[in-house]
């Protein structure tokens, strides 16, 4: 059976807006270890990768590996039921077909309960390599999230140029083309500042509709680490107290 | 223009 116990609902209700429009039904694998979530979209284009470690919860209780089929529609909706800093217990029994969610307030004796259907849901597990990225960059995640927006409105697509000179995004749309630089700041290192380690200059080419929809997960950290490496998937990597929310996405290709 | 490419090949079904 599974019983955790997680101080505020909020980081859940971030976690499922981070991730609902990629994914219509994933699993969430829960063993003694935490909460793991792996789903590629529908297109396999992109793929999330989320871990909330045990030792996030204020009480985690795992006896066996039990995977929670789960549809990302209907648990959002049940989230939404939970305020941010309500208490939020998540439990389920082996071989059941419900996960039961309560949500104790923080100030009052409220107490809400609620039940989902659980599904069963045959996904493959990918084996992600370890990869040594060319280019490593770690910015504030307000900052990505502002770049993709903007660039999103000129064009589909961002080039994103990792030189000496810094990280330069780079959108060329039919109307108007735009770019933005980030050097490195040498007086602020992160989550404020920039910083950029490099190998080697990197070229790629990314839809900006999946970034968009990335950095929705600004809200779960206030840094954001970009790994990449020529002709191989971008990682986007948010790291938070209870674990991380990680994304990979096929970069544009030819001419 | 760029084709958008696919995750398939760079990961392994465990």
């Amino acid at each position: 059976m599974l019983e955790a116990r997680l101080a505020e609902a909020a980081i859940l209700k971030r976690l499922l807006d981070s991730i609902k429009e990629l994914v219509t039904d994933a699993n969430f694998e829960c063993n003694e270890e935490g909460i793991n979530l792996q789903a590629m979209d529908n297109s396999h284009v992109a793929l999330v990768s989320v871990k909330l470690s045990a030792s996030g919860f204020k009480k985690y209780r795992c006896d066996r590996p039990l995977p929670l089929g789960v549809n990302l529609g209907s648990f959002t909706k049940v989230l939404k039921c939970a305020k941010d800093d309500d208490v939020c217990i998540i439990k389920a029994a082996d071989d059941a077909d419900i996960l039961s969610l309560t949500y104790e307030a923080r100030n009052s004796d409220r107490i809400a309960e609620y039940e989902m259907k659980l599904m069963d849901i045959d996904a493959d597990t990918l084996n992600i390599p370890d990869t040594d990225y060319d280019a490593r960059v770690s910015m504030p995640s307000a900052e990505f999230t502002r770049i993709v927006r903007d660039l999103s409105q000129l064009g589909e697509s961002v080039r994103i140029e990792v030189s000496k000179e810094g990280v330069r995004f780079i959108s060329d749309g039919e109307a108007a083309n735009g770019n933005i630089l980030l050097r490195q700041t040498d007086d602020d290192a992160p989550p404020e500042g920039v910083t950029i380690e490099m190998n080697q200059h990197v070229n790629l080419t990314f839809s900006l509709k999946y970034l968009v929809n990335f950095a929705k997960s600004s809200t779960l950290s206030n840094v954001v680490q970009l790994m990449l490496s020529n002709d191989v998937p971008l990682l986007v990597s948010y790291d938070f107290n209870q674990g991380h929310i990680r994304y990979y996405l096929a970069p544009k290709i030819g001419d | 223009s760029k084709q958008q490419g696919r995750l398939d090949g760079f990961f392994s079904v465990k």
